[in-house]
């Protein structure tokens, strides 16, 4: 199973739209897909029409063996491990426990064998979720949007995952997914541009465009492969998932 | 002396364009204004063309009592306190201080004289940051970008106010702003009939239009008012000043 981390300190650049779509269209070629929400905001529980639930992700960090418990059947054709409002005071919890940015990497190893992916959604912020989500990921996957305060972020990122290889995860691997692309304006082409070389080999191909299906699907509780099968954003995210499993197949 | 905290869970919606812009505005109509940076991201400062300084806002925290020299001149006709690398360490150490929830609040007194507004621009998180900053704060004021996932937000952020009047601070308001509005869109539209459903009397009549403009201002380190001075960008967070000025005096 690969375990990507999709994550950025800079809020709003589709950290939750991209692991929902990205998720969506790994299950359309054929993959085990299990998305995680980390954020106690829930927005990826949302997306996904998952309300209401008995155990979440919470329970997970307390208690990673019951990791199966709290799995539920999503959108998408995939699986979630949901949110819920006790996850914000957990995370604070978490420093007082033993090896507390080990709790979600353990808890993964126990459903290893049943999934191709896990997708694990980061709260906009460099806190014990975040810790957690690099400390168990293959790969850091930083959606970039396209405008120049999102670019800032990008020196936090690399810095952080500098820190977690030299900590608890030296083989994790950064990576960066431009999105909200609008080609009409030269701001999003500058940027991009700025970032392809200042990350040279780290950036994908595939750019996520600017549409508006992509705020409509979560209000649906769908995937954009459900709400709008023939659109950009459709296309986006299945070229993405192609891109990520030809360069998985060599790791 | 007027003081705004501009805070929502919510990442992407505008809390950073909000408060240098409106403030620009504020400027325009004749107010002395203080712009604060309470994110470690440093948008706020970065937006404002300020780097590299010597006291900053994490000094601030933990002397109230050395705020002027935290204090910079900046773009717009404004004055600001920026932050720095050491804000986010700082904001973990508040909770062993002498109440952390009021320094922002104490450090403020100081000032109170020399400006009639003071706009503090939160993190996306409820942490340390936002409870100082709602503590210090008569009104929290809510940027709801027009999409679905911003609107959910909204919930929070009332339960959130809710507690802080119930503890530190029973005179806090809560306003809401309507951000990113493209009128093309039945999204935004419905949006924004639902928070003003559910939150009468609270959502200014003023909305800012999504323009690629207010994106581009801040890598310039200029306000709207002085990168498109003749723009629905800067029309908009005049008309915003205009009708915060005219209400703000009945209090
Ligand atoms: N490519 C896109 N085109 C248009 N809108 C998009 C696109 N991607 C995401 N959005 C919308 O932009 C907003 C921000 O996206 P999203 O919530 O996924 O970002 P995030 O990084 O998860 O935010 P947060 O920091 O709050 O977790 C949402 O309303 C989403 O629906
Ligand atoms: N009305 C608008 N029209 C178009 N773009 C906008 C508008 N307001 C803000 N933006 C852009 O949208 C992005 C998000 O805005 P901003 O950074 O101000 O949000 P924020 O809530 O402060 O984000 P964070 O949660 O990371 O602090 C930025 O790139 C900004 O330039
Ligand atoms: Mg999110
Ligand atoms: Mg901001």
């Amino acid at each position: 199973m690969m375990i990507y981390a999709v994550t950025s300190q800079k809020g709003g650049v589709g950290k939750t739209t991209t692991t929902v779509n990205l998720g969506a269209g790994l299950v359309s070629q054929g993959k085990r897909v299990l998305i995680i929400d980390l954020d106690p905001q829930g927005s990826l529980s949302a997306s996904v029409g998952v309300h209401l639930i008995k155990t979440s992700l919470s329970d997970v960090l307390l208690n990673p063996e019951w990791i199966k418990n709290a799995i539920y059947p999503c959108s998408g054709g995939m699986n979630v491990i949901p949110a819920s409002a006790s996850l914000a005071n957990v995370l604070l919890e978490l420093s007082d426990m033993e090896a507390p940015a080990w709790r979600l990497a353990q808890a993964l190893r126990y459903v290893s064998n049943l999934y191709d992916y896990a997708l694990i959604d980061c709260p906009p912020s460099l806190g014990h979720a975040t810790t957690n989500a690099l400390t168990a990921a293959n790969v850091a996957l930083v959606p970039l949007q396209c405008e120049f305060l999102s670019l800032r972020g990008l020196a936090d990122v690399q810095e952080i995952s500098r820190a977690i290889q030299d900590t608890t995860n030296p083989d994790l691997r950064l990576r960066v997914v431009a999105t909200m692309y609008d080609k009409r304006t030269i701001h999003a082409n500058d940027v991009l541009r700025e970032a392809r070389l200042a990350l040279p080999g780290l950036v994908y191909e595939t750019v996520i465009p600017r549409t508006i299906r992509l705020a409509e699907a979560p209000a649906m509780g769908k995937t954009i492969l459900e709400y709008a099968p023939d659109s950009n954003g459709t296309y986006a995210y299945c070229a993405l998932a192609t891109e990520i499993m030809e360069e998985d197949k060599g790791y």
